[in-house]
């Protein structure tokens, strides 16, 4: 068991505050189409620390707020909480839960909090990557992308390898 | 370093050939080392000397790139880009399965993988993720009704007035809209 | 020439539409030529002129590119790139219905164009289908069951040996290993 | 009714002499994934004209005939006819059925032929042109590029707008 739970509020299509619990097994999240299922993977990626927009499907920074729609306004902010679970302490920390969040303002700015304390961006990076978690690589396999090994070239391919390492 | 990489390419490599020889039952696969471009051109060499120094040592091209060679059950080895889609997503797959395997992340996020197959081929899929899945944490998005009897926990999103919701659904209900 | 291509713009902006609102059940899209690249930016201009002149007519980029804009139900109007993969689909076969609409090929062939598609978009895209089959000669390849029903004739294909070989198939069985 | 038949012989997996009969109305092609679906689509392209090795998803040009197999040797030759319906007079021919035929050897030879006599390929790429089928454009959609037409620049849908017109 290592995620518990992701927390979404005006991230993309999630305009309400949304929990998502995490099962020690397997999760499905099926829906139609433009639902926002792809939207939760973006989330995860952005939460984890994604400054690519392209790879969020994005084109500026604001395009991952709550755009409003039918009769619904905009939203100024966009905050996604990980909740990671600890009991085993494969995380460097004391805590037996450790939640990561991620804020960005419509302004441009950016917020990033290890158990709610404000922290910089590479704070958060260091302890993902002590962590072994990984916004990039194998761990999330985006839409249209599972033959994205085969289609590189092989000195791309070589970098999976050397996360794996 | 190097030791390490060759330790972990050769893991990679025989469980690459076992999951592809699962999925596709039968046939062979492996991965290659290319060997770093030197020898007799000249002129090449110090270009790429030169390249291998700007670039940072992970993507370091000169230190060779890794081959994919596949023979699908009764066919010939032939390139990769004559294989069916179906059977690119199977190749790929392996290979995802061998990297997991061998150092699995805490958790691996796979969205609409399963697209590109039939029906038999998502049940062999479905079979190797359940064996991952004592090591690493799966979430799975999928329209498919049989990866969704694979899952423990299953979400349904749906969309109204452009704000997306999430509710805890059982497979049965899932599966009525599924393909 | 010109007034040609402007009929048909119009035209094929005009079936865009209806069968975007068909597919989607609502909003809105629309086509829109963009204006050449010219004004204020004098040396911009020249070279221009010069690619324009080395360009052969038809790939003329001075002529101006076509932009796509849509406002999906209940949606705001937003890039194209933060649609899903089934609403991407979905706006570019529109886009094709409208062309083949427009201008009726004596034959389309279609390779699992529905494979990003969940059941309800599939039965709509099925039926704008149907009504375009009067005019063209559709060949569907595909794994979807809802698909397969809107056919005439159905060819199994199956791969004995590394031989491909084709069998004409009654619906029933060509739905059981379906999706 | 316009394409009446297609007969493959050698063409990548069809190393059996294999008849495909059209109906006027919708023709579904299915089986399981690697069977030959997208090799029937390849090889009506190619009857057609197709140059582009990578569009038929080859490197080399004896991509596209038949490389052997278990215990079955490779063939040196593959021939696609495409035989179209012409009660209607749509071609600018006075035969009611026309044949197209497109041969390659691993030799690197091709032969091209109408109604079985051989030609040069520009004439039959004329009798195609002129009445307008294309191996181009949107008349053949491939598999995973649906969404072609959204991800290409502006400029390059221009000439979907042109083949149209
Ligand atoms: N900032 C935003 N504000 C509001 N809505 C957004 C925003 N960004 C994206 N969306 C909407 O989210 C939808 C896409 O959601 P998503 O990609 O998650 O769909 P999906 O469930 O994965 O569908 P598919 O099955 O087709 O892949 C689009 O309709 C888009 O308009
Ligand atoms: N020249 C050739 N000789 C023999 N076999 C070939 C040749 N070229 C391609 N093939 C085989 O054809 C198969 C691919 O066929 P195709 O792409 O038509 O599959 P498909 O039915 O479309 O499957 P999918 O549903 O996965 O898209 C590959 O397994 C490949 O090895
Ligand atoms: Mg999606
Ligand atoms: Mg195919």
């Amino acid at each position: 068991m290592y995620l518990k739970r992701l927390n979404l509020h005006g991230f993309k299509s999630f305009a309400a505050r949304t929990a998502l619990d995490f099962s020690p097994g397997t999760t499905a999240i099926v829906g139609p189409n433009g639902s926002g299922k792809s939207n939760i993977a973006d989330s995860l990626r952005w939460v984890l620390g994604e400054q690519s927009m392209r790879q969020l499907r994005g084109k500026k920074s604001e395009d991952i707020i709550f755009a409003g729609g039918h009769g619904r306004a905009q939203l100024g902010m966009a905050e996604v909480t990980l909740t990671l679970d600890n009991a085993s302490n494969w995380l460097p920390s004391e805590f037996t839960e450790v939640t990561v969040t991620r804020r960005a303002f419509r302004s441009g700015d950016s917020d990033y909090l290890i158990n709610g304390t404000k922290v910089r961006l590479k704070d958060m990076l260091n302890l993902l990557s002590q962590a072994r978690i990984g916004h990039d690589s194998y761990t999330i396999i985006g839409q249209g992308l599972v033959d994205q090994a085969l289609s590189s070239r092989a000195e791309e391919r070589r970098s999976l390898f050397e996360d794996a390492a | 370093m190097k030791r390490r990489f060759d330790e972990t390419f050769q893991a990679v490599n025989e469980r690459f050939r076992q999951h592809f020889v699962t999925l596709f039952q039968g046939g062979n696969a492996r991965l290659e080392m290319q060997q770093p471009k030197r020898g007799a051109k000249g002129e090449a060499d110090d270009e790429d000397e030169e390249l291998a120094e700007a670039l940072p040592a992970k993507k370091n091209n000169i230190a060779g790139g890794v081959e994919i060679f596949v023979q699908i059950p009764g066919k010939k080895v032939q390139d990769l880009s004559l294989l069916s889609g179906g059977e690119r997503s199977l190749v790929s797959s392996a290979l995802l399965f061998a990297l997991l395997e061998t150092n699995p992340p805490p958790f691996c996020l796979l969205d609409e993988v399963d697209a590109a197959l039939d029906e038999s081929n998502v049940v062999r899929f479905c079979e190797i993720l359940l064996t991952l899945a004592h090591q690493t944490q799966f979430i799975v998005i999928t329209h498919n009704r049989v990866t969704m009897t694979h899952a423990n926990v299953i979400y349904g999103v749906s969309m109204t007035d452009s704000v997306s919701r999430i509710l805890s659904m059982k497979l049965a209900e899932a599966q009525v809209s599924a393909r």
